[in-house]
């Protein structure tokens, strides 16, 4: 790092990106939020401020004015950028805005703010403002009664002067306060945003409330609700939700500011010519915007007051800011109801307001009230369906592209603070009109009060809208008696043409205010056969308005229409096809482990549904599905379902399967998954009874497949030597001709069966034959050969035959 | 707990048709003192009266109310204060 001297104020930032800036201010280097993206600070998203700056952007020809408490235009920080022109004291009814100072220095805001916004650089005092080059100004009006008159007298103070009117006040944040501008004040910001820098529109920024102890909801504050200001939201450094923050759905971005005790706060001008660095709550993050939008409008002057808000919701990002309802609305945009649509962007702001096209004229559309009377029973929800049709029949009127939402409601109910209200978009972007506030025990419901959304951004206005209000009674209600909704309304604000669309035509930038002209162009051809029955803007289906069946997102946010979601990807509950995992082919969700199919040369695996190269121990490929299956119970490794190659420890195979290895003597039940003891005959076995037996116990020999202590008639004691010497002694069987023997063949026969005798340990037929018979000869040596002369029938046929030996 | 009743003021927000003489002839008639359009708001004014109660609970009437019979007068409004609080 090194020092670069500040540029001068005619001039833009002398440096170049890869520097960084150093002012001699004494609090400089504290200013947490603007070095953000040092290697010093661990910061996590950046304001980029310092992006802005050297981009040459500092605010300069931009006038901004504080409305509060006063601002000490003779502080050494604020005296170099004081606008006379742009100050007046209305409490005083006089053109200086100097606060009254006391003991306590109550009227210190004022100068607090202002000194955010601009105060001056490198000038060794205190801070560096925001836009340090811009012209400031202050209107005392909060040190005194403040009426209706009061507060519309500060909001249209030279509006052809002031750029920016920032404000960071409002009704009670005590939770329990419905209350918002009065018809002078309201007629005020409707003549500002008309008529306003020479007809491009007053910026209002506000202050989001401060009530977040309180359990307040910022849709009961009728300053942040309106479409005309914006409404700033705070967020610490480490993004976690402020103590003080209010959430709410009108809420349109979000800076930093203080936090815990132990969080930093912020650094700007005091009261006395004195310098702070404990500025806290919402009211830090108004000037902070208000800085930030007028570095903006160096940008582009000829930003109005609607195009400012389009790019501070094109630029906003979620980045760190911790909150558990971000959502994606349908344009694409993330939103939540603590930070709007994020942490605002310096540089971004003003890199889109350098090439910016005006956004179409507003359209209004009032749909029809809903005055269905019905009755709010304490713990049930109370649904409303309304059909907008965006006022398609009137093109003066004809909203399809959302920007703000605002809902009418009048409710009669026992205890206001039990009730809370959600709308949801024919998108399915979900709103908190209003949340439960524990301390509002007011008997006055709501009378046509408005309730405004910004989730809805950018999202198409036709369908079906849901309102939804729930009665959840606290334990501090003592009536059950019911709610009623009398009446609701919807009031969408918008375009009819896409207001980023290349279809519009481009108008030369001009000086003067723009005529009041629209820019609506209408395709009036056939739609793509994926468009649904609300039409399209052109012939191809990235043309529809609304798809029939799916669509398909891509980088540079635009979309088209799909039947199907292509390969890789699956359709979520809003239509969308969103992307699988990368070795996904088909899918049930993003996840690597909800694949339904994989990409070829991966195996999907049973059970998990990840894809996976090769089939891992216990699972074994089948071919036929390309899975990865599981192999068999105490299976390492198989090859198929039933072939088990490999047993898991303490198995062995056995075959193909694997069984519990038993000790000798015993065998392994199946059934009882236990080792049984095996028959006294047996000294292994591979089960029950003798017939099981693989090898014999002591005393006991093998006979056929079974162990026995004694030979069986037919069978005679075999001995036999093995290779290393061991007698193995079995029984086998005698020659047929023998009923019993002593050993192998016919010439150890014991004993004879019936019709033969024995002959020196040869069994004989014992028939005298008769008359020759007729089969004698081929016939009956065939008899003889196939030992049939033991049957009585053959051995009278071939008596002679038999009879000899051999 | 802060008051959570109406307390009206002496000032009062009119919207004459006519003009800023206009509106001080009318002011004058019926003891009011103009003090001048409120802020960028055509054809609204300030009036001020200081002989009705500089705070009540209660809307101010008395001779002075008669100035919304006027027929330039298209409407007329006591201010009323509102509880503000910095952020």
């Amino acid at each position: 790092d090194y020092k670069v001297a500040p540029p001068p104020l005619s001039s833009p930032a002398q440096t170049s990106p890869a520097q960084s800036i150093f002012f001699n201010d004494a609090k400089w280097s504290s200013m947490w939020y603007i070095h953000c993206n040092d290697d010093i600070h661990n910061c996590q998203s950046d304001m980029n401020i310092v992006g802005a700056w050297k981009r040459g952007y500092t605010g300069k020809d931009v006038v901004i004015t504080i409305l509060d408490d006063g601002i000490e235009r003779n502080h050494p920080d604020l005296i170099q950028n004081y606008d006379n022109q742009a100050s007046y004291d209305v409490n005083g009814n006089d053109m200086d805005p100097m606060p009254r100072y006391d003991a306590s220095n109550e009227n210190k805001h004022g100068t607090r703010c202002a000194g955010e916004v601009a105060a001056s650089a490198n000038n060794s005092h205190c801070t560096v403002g925001i836009a340090y080059n811009a012209r400031i100004g202050g209107v005392r009006m909060l040190d005194g009664d403040v009426t209706d008159m009061v507060e519309a007298k500060s909001l249209s103070l030279q509006p052809q002067h002031i750029d920016i009117y920032s404000a960071s006040w409002g009704p009670d944040d005590d939770g329990k306060t419905v209350d918002g501008p009065a018809s002078l004040a309201r007629q005020a910001f409707e003549n500002g945003i008309r008529m306003g820098r020479k007809g491009r529109g007053s910026i209002f920024v506000w202050a989001s409330g401060n009530g977040g102890r309180s359990r307040d909801h910022c849709s009961c504050d009728g300053y942040t609700n309106s479409i005309y200001t914006i409404s700033i939201s705070s967020t610490a450094e480490s993004g976690r939700k402020p103590w003080y923050l209010e959430e709410c759905s009108s809420t349109l971005t979000t800076t930093y500011s203080s936090g815990e005790n132990y969080d930093r706060k912020i650094i700007t001008t005091d009261l006395r010519q004195r310098c702070t660095d404990s500025h806290t709550g919402t009211s830090a993050s108004a000037p902070m915007a208000a800085g930030i939008i007028a570095l903006a409008l160096e940008a582009n002057p000829l930003l109005s007051w609607r195009d400012v808000q389009h790019i501070i919701v094109k630029t906003s990002r979620a980045g760190h800011l911790n909150a558990p309802d971000w959502k994606t609305n349908a344009a694409g945009y993330n939103v939540s109801h603590l930070y709007g649509f994020g942490l605002m962007d310096a540089e971004a702001m003003v890199k889109e307001a350098e090439q910016w096209k005006q956004v179409p004229a507003q359209h209004i559309c009032v749909e029809s009230a809903d005055r269905q009377i019905r009755t709010i029973r304490p713990e049930h929800v109370v649904r409303s369906v309304y059909k907008a049709t965006g006022c398609i029949d009137n093109s003066n009127h004809h909203v399809i592209y959302l920007e703000h939402v605002v809902v009418r409601i009048t409710i009669t109910h026992p205890r206001r603070g039990d009730l809370s209200i959600n709308l949801t978009s024919p998108s399915g972007t979900k709103s908190q009109l209003l949340g439960n506030r524990l301390f509002d025990h007011s008997m006055e419901g709501f009378k046509n009060w408005e309730f405004m959304t910004t989730h809805c951004w950018g999202e198409k206005a036709a369908g079906d809208w849901i309102l939804e209000i729930h009665d959840s009674p606290s334990q501090l209600r003592s009536q059950k008696i019911p709610g009623k909704l009398k009446e609701w309304s919807l009031v969408l604000y918008g375009t009819s043409v896409h207001p980023y669309s290349s279809l519009r035509s481009d108008k030369p930038r001009s000086a003067e205010p723009p005529a009041d002209e629209e820019f609506t162009e209408e395709y009036n051809g056939l739609c793509n056969s994926e468009c649904n029955e609300n039409g399209c803007e052109g012939p191809g289906p990235h043309q529809c308005i609304n798809c029939l069946h799916y669509f398909l997102k891509f980088k540079n946010n635009t979309r088209t229409c799909v039947s199907e979601c292509p390969s890789g990807f699956f359709r979520d509950d809003r239509k969308r096809c969103k992307k699988c995992s990368s070795l996904c082919e088909t899918c049930v969700g993003s996840r690597s482990d909800q694949c339904s199919t994989c990409r070829p040369g991966f195996h999907l695996n049973e059970g998990s549904n990840i894809c996976v190269a090769s089939c891992v121990d216990g699972f074994y490929l089948d071919h036929d599905s390309n899975m990865c299956r599981r192999c068999n119970e105490n299976c390492k490794k198989c090859t198929t379902s039933n072939i088990c190659t490999e047993c898991k420890p303490g198995m062995s195979l056995q075959g193909n399967k694997c069984q519990m290895t038993c000790d000798p003597g015993t065998y392994y039940n199946g059934h009882r998954r236990t080792c049984e003891l095996c028959h006294r005959a047996c000294a292994t076995c591979a089960g029950t009874g003798m017939e099981a037996c693989n090898k014999c116990a002591e005393s006991y020999f093998l006979e056929e497949w079974r162990c026995v202590s004694t030979c069986s008639v037919g069978y005679y004691m075999a001995e036999q030597t093995s290779d290393n010497g061991d007698v193995n002694k079995s029984c086998r069987k005698c020659d047929h001709s023998c009923y019993s023997c002593t050993g192998p063949g016919e010439t150890n026969c014991s004993t004879c069966v019936n019709g033969y005798n024995l002959e020196a340990g040869v069994c004989v037929v014992s028939t005298i034959c008769k008359d020759e018979s007729w089969a004698e000869g081929s016939f009956c040596v065939l008899v003889k050969k196939n030992n049939l002369c033991q049957r009585k029938v053959l051995q009278q046929l071939c008596c002679r035959t038999c009879s000899l030996k051999g | 707990a802060p008051c959570k009743a109406r307390i009206y003021t002496n000032h009062w927000a009119v919207r004459i048709n006519g003009g800023p003489e206009f509106a001080d002839r009318i002011a004058d008639k019926y003891g009011y003192k103009n003090m001048g359009q409120i802020g960028d708001l055509k054809d609204h004014y300030h009036f001020f009266h200081s002989r009705t109660i500089k705070r009540s609970t209660l809307s101010s009437r008395g001779g002075h109310s008669f100035i919304s019979m006027e027929p330039k007068v298209e409407w007329i409004q006591q201010q009323v204060v509102k509880r503000r609080t910095k952020r």
